[in-house]
């Protein structure tokens, strides 16, 4: 932030830090101008989280800057603001996250593969802004109109994932041994497992445990 | 097979074997991946019991004797490539962990990247062969995260040409170091360097700790298992501490820093090059948290599939859970979020190989980026991933809380990657200082 502030080119996942400069990053909301035109559109969402994290990285950035020029120390300029810097950061990632994931579906080659990794990539990227509103509406980046489609569109895709819910996680090929899970088996043989694995709880070595000799029954003859 | 997940996977739009190659990074891959994982499953040495019903000194004790054999196993295949290895040991290991992790993960690295060419002669192979078995050992007991806190010291005596290992106080006592109860007979120590009455900040020793052939602890040195945890029972994590302990000087890891004989210090070429090694392990933490989620989401959305309970519509047979909007409102961004991670763990490893290439050239300009990024995103993925699994566990029901489900397992053995490697809330002010310096 500071150096992009001096006017220094940034590169790699900070350059968009290089608006910081051209002042075209407000810690204000931008009065009516929401940034995201159509919420189908990742790239666009990408876009979102981008102004999102560049937002609260130069929220934070001006509260320590502030508490510079009142002449606080800069160790406890920084750790009075620590809050704000984490959040900076989580956007920070955020971004970096929705971002390569988007950058990834132009890898995919086939179409079926191609539809259902973009309906993933469109939930985790409107289930992710449905979860920090607040740092969207602050930063004038949608309208709370628009957040009502983002919680739709959610619904939505819930159900366009729904009939490929079982193949996307077979796609990870756990093999049963992997797994080690009597839920989670391939072949969804679940209960008669369960009944098996419960079997062989050291428990049940003998009908009786022996505690019950040591401790219930002599208990029950005082009483 | 049951009919609901026949008929769930007769349902998919797409081919789940084109997006497990692309998961893997080619189909080459997917199939070397499937290859090593039936070498394990059809090796009778690898068929033990579960060990969930095994107390902890036998799930110890398991897990050695499984490593043991890992060891000897992965020789006789020739498998080398680090990626092939850490396949192998997950598919022995089951995804847990196990006592030479920080042999195999931290010692062996350390010693490769920051080692002398006479120190690598006197190391290596010894400790390639077992005959060494170290640990890594740098947390202590009172401090963590932030190294230069550390207090154990290294104090050079130039009359003897050694180093003096001392713990001056409780707190300094290292602690939580994976192998260091129990298995090891060395440690990398990290420690304050003092020489010629002035502190030279952290540096590196190779330390024993065990006496060859016995195992029996040296003197000066006392060692141990810091007793049961949340989870990793397979794992001695221990204590160590040194009462004036004296190594040789040429015991200090010198390939950057170095004493020369006299007590003189010479500066390293960059004091960045000793975060290689947490940049390599925070890289392979963000994979890992997209795998562990994966395991959950793939055990939560199977049984919500085989589950039917109450009713959508009067009358009508109990559905499959899945049908729920609520249930599925639960697990497909979690799902769609362990997709997102498997996509960043494979940018992050892409991206630390090349970048380590370029340092090779002398070219640190990235690392900077590369050591915030890997920060933040460590952070990021395993606080995201840890309440993710809590979240599929629950979406189990009661069922999710026996060990059966295999969700507790996951939990236990995956949460320690918000604290281990950095403390997550620390990590993100590294981010955030890079952020607010860029």
């Amino acid at each position: 932030y500071t150096a992009a502030e001096s006017g220094e080119r940034l590169g790699g996942m900070v350059s968009y830090l290089n608006d910081v400069s051209s002042q075209r990053v407000q810690p204000q909301p931008l009065a009516g101008r929401p940034q995201i035109a159509d919420i189908n559109d990742v790239f666009g969402l990408v876009e979102a989280y981008k102004q999102r994290a560049a937002w609260l990285v130069v929220r934070a950035a001006r509260g320590v800057q502030s508490d510079l020029k009142r002449g606080k120390r800069k160790e406890d300029a920084w750790n009075k603001n620590s809050v704000d810097l984490v959040r900076a950061s989580q956007a920070h990632c955020h971004y970096v996250v929705v971002k390569l994931f988007a950058d990834k579906l132009s890898e995919v080659l086939d179409a079926a593969t191609h539809r259902i990794l973009s309906s993933l990539c469109l939930l985790y990227a409107l289930h992710g802004i449905s979860k920090n509103t607040g740092d969207f509406l602050q930063a004038g980046l949608l309208t709370s109109s628009q957040l009502e489609h983002v919680d739709q569109r959610v619904k939505d895709l819930l159900g366009v994932i729904r009939p490929n819910a079982v193949a996307l996680v077979d796609a990870f090929d756990y093999s049963d041994t992997q797994l080690s899970s009597v839920l989670g088996r391939y072949d969804g043989n679940v209960y008669e497992n369960m009944f098996e694995w419960a079997k062989k709880s050291p428990l049940n070595k003998t009908q009786v445990h022996e505690s019950f000799h040591k401790y219930l029954k002599p208990l029950q003859s005082k009483l | 097979m049951n009919p609901d997940l026949s008929r769930e996977r007769a349902t998919a739009s797409f081919n789940p074997e084109i997006i497990t190659n692309i998961l893997d990074g080619t189909p080459e891959k997917t199939h070397r991946r499937r290859e090593i994982e039936s070498l394990v499953i059809n090796d009778p040495a690898f068929h033990n019991e579960d060990p969930n019903f095994l107390s902890r000194s036998e799930r110890y004790e398991l897990a050695i004797k499984k490593s043991s054999q890992m060891v000897k196993k992965m020789r006789d295949h020739g498998i080398s490539d680090p990626e092939e290895i850490y396949w192998f040991k997950s598919f022995v290991h089951r995804g847990r962990p196990e006592p030479l992790d920080l042999h195999l993960g931290m010692f062996l690295p350390t010693l490769l990247s920051q080692a002398t060419p006479e120190q690598q002669d006197r190391f290596f192979m010894p400790a390639w062969n077992l005959e060494i078995i170290g640990t890594y050992a740098q947390t202590e007991m009172g401090h963590g995260t932030h190294l230069r806190g550390l207090e154990t010291t290294a104090t050079y005596d130039p009359s003897t040409q050694e180093f003096i290992l001392n713990s001056p106080t409780v707190t300094s006592i290292k602690w939580w170091p994976g192998g260091l109860g129990k298995t090891s007979n060395h440690a990398v120590v990290l420690a304050q360097l003092y020489t010629q009455g002035e502190c030279k900040g952290l540096q590196a020793f190779i330390v024993p700790i065990r006496q060859i052939g016995t195992h029996e602890p040296l003197p000066g040195v006392t060692v141990g298992d810091i007793g049961p945890k949340f989870g990793f029972d397979e794992i001695d994590n221990g204590f160590l501490s040194f009462n004036k302990f004296r190594i040789p000087r040429e015991n200090m890891l010198m390939k950057h820093a170095k004493v020369e004989p006299d007590g003189t210090y010479v500066k390293p070429l960059s004091d960045k090059l000793t975060y290689g090694t947490m940049v390599f392990i925070r890289s392979m933490i963000v994979g890992d948290s997209a795998r562990s989620l994966s395991r959950a989401c793939t055990i939560a959305i199977r049984y919500s599939a085989v589950r039917h309970q109450s009713e959508i519509r009067v009358g009508d047979p109990e559905p499959q859970i899945l049908n729920f909007q609520t249930q599925q409102y639960k697990l497909f961004p979690l799902l769609a979020t362990a997709y997102a991670f498997h996509f960043v763990g494979s940018y992050m490893s892409q991206k630390y190989h090349r970048i380590t290439g370029d340092i090779q050239q002398g070219n640190l300009s990235e690392l900077p980026e590369l050591h915030a990024f890997s920060a933040g995103l460590k952070a990021f993925t395993t606080w995201v991933a840890s309440t993710g699994i809590e979240e599929c566990r629950m979406a189990c029901g009661g069922h999710g809380y026996s060990r059966s489900s295999g969700i507790p397992d996951i939990y236990v053995t995956f949460t320690p990657a918000c604290t281990y490697e950095g403390e997550n809330t620390v990590m993100m002010l590294q981010t955030a200082r890079f952020l607010f310096k860029s």
